[in-house]
């Protein structure tokens, strides 16, 4: 069956995109068909893909919209198993306008019924906030990975985290969360290893054995439009991408 | 006359509010009377000043439902010239309970009306977005301060804040942007070197002198509950936040 993950967490910063993009690229790797879901209004992960945010036609937006007509209209394909469906920048305000519509937090669910079989990954980017946009996609995934940053701020926000999925899932039950990966790793210094001690104190089993190390080529990536597997795939970044994939890949939900 | 700032930037994780509250003690430091507004549900810097967000009684959520009592009933003494308007982690429901008030967007300057004389100094730390508590804190402020960590994604964002800024001049004409901070520079890099150029070439003058550095003790801050004026009193972070406070200073809006 198909799994369809949200890299939700409300901590700007914490590596939602880079994540999204990058385990999405090392699971196109190992042979898996997947989709990319940007709804995010600042449209990084359109970006980082080389594409022109301001250009898009059909996007997240009009498929929040349409959400009977189907999410297949705003698919584009990126490369060689690795389809996207866009943001624009139009997106952010829309999260006012849907506010009012019945409904508002299964929008993308009902959207994303027809396109199921066509995967074995669905990965979704929010933005960095606990509004509708990251409703629409805790109640469209299965999974929830979490991306953490090993800073005391992304440490302590993780519990508002939990408490939106809780709520979520009376909406979407079989909501769990599958992972946490802890990003932004730097173990030379000692609140890195301090907070992801208390990270992996707190999660237990739930934490990746694959952490995401401080490395700059995954900065630069964004730059060429190209995920970092492209980029440079020896690069410490593109290793710890690859090897996540893998652990997420065995780790059936 | 008072200098109401907000350091506002929709991309997350920026250091909006590692700025608004190390700039914030270092005015302090320089004899100046600071009031600060944590406007962010995540409520860091409400955290970060060594306070409980669940534990807060009066809170910029109140501020906000009851704009037209003034917002003195929720201000606290953090410490000698220093004022705070904590947040609280309910806040995340009402952006959506706002959006219906007629006025939404005006809610907080007419707040803050009655409590201009007593500070010379306003900062407010908004959320990652650009929704009702950043329209807020721009509709409130005289002025905008951007922190922009010098990578791809912030770098390109800065357009849409721009924009936002554009249509918030009709309810507040005489806002301005008064400067971009560079944060988490480290001129080791090439990426950092190159972003850095590309801010100055895109906002001249605004950009200030004063960069902060990735300074690893900034981080390390908020478990203290400490500003790094207090906390490190001879780190890179709190060399450069006293630094731009003196410019911000000089420059008068
Ligand atoms: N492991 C890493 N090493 C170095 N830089 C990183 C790493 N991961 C992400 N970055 C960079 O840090 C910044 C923040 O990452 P990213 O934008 O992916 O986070 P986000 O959670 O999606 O942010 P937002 O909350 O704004 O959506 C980006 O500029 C990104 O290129
Ligand atoms: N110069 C710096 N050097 C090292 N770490 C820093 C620096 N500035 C901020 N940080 C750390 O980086 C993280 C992001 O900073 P901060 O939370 O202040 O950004 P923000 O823009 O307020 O984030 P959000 O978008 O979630 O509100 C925090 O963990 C903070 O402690
Ligand atoms: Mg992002
Ligand atoms: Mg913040």
């Amino acid at each position: 069956p198909t799994r369809t993950i949200a890299l939700a967490n409300q901590k700007g910063g914490v590596a939602k995109t880079t994540t999204c993009l990058n385990l999405g690229a090392a699971l196109v790797k190992r042979g898996r068909r997947v989709l990319l879901i940007d709804l995010d209004p600042q449209a990084n992960l359109t970006l980082g893909l080389g594409l022109d945010p301001y250009q898009q036609q059909a996007t997240t937006y009009e498929v929040l919209l349409n959400a009977d007509k189907g999410a297949g209209f705003a698919v584009q394909s990126i490369g060689e198993g690795l389809d996207l469906i866009p943001a624009t920048i139009d997106m952010a305000a829309a999260e006012l306008e849907l506010a009012g519509k019945i409904g508002r937090e299964t929008l993308l669910r009902e959207a994303l019924t027809p396109l199921r079989d066509r995967y074995d990954y669905i990965l979704i980017d929010p933005p960095p906030s606990l509004g509708l946009f990251t409703l629409n996609a805790l109640v469209a995934a299965s999974e929830v990975v979490i991306p953490l940053q090993v800073h005391v701020y992304a440490l302590k926000g993780v519990a508002q985290l939990q408490q939106t999925i809780k709520l979520v899932q009376k909406l979407n039950p079989s909501l769990q969360i599958s992972g946490v990966v802890c990003t932004m790793v730097d173990r030379r210094n000692n609140l890195s290893r301090v907070v992801e001690q208390q990270i992996r104190e707190t999660f237990g089993q739930l934490v990746f054995e694959t952490i995401i190390p401080t490395n700059i080529t995954l900065a630069e990536a964004p730059a060429s439009g190209q995920s970092i597997i492209d980029y440079a795939p020896t690069s410490a970044g593109a290793l710890a991408y690859s090897a996540l994939a893998e652990e997420l890949d065995h780790a059936q939900a």
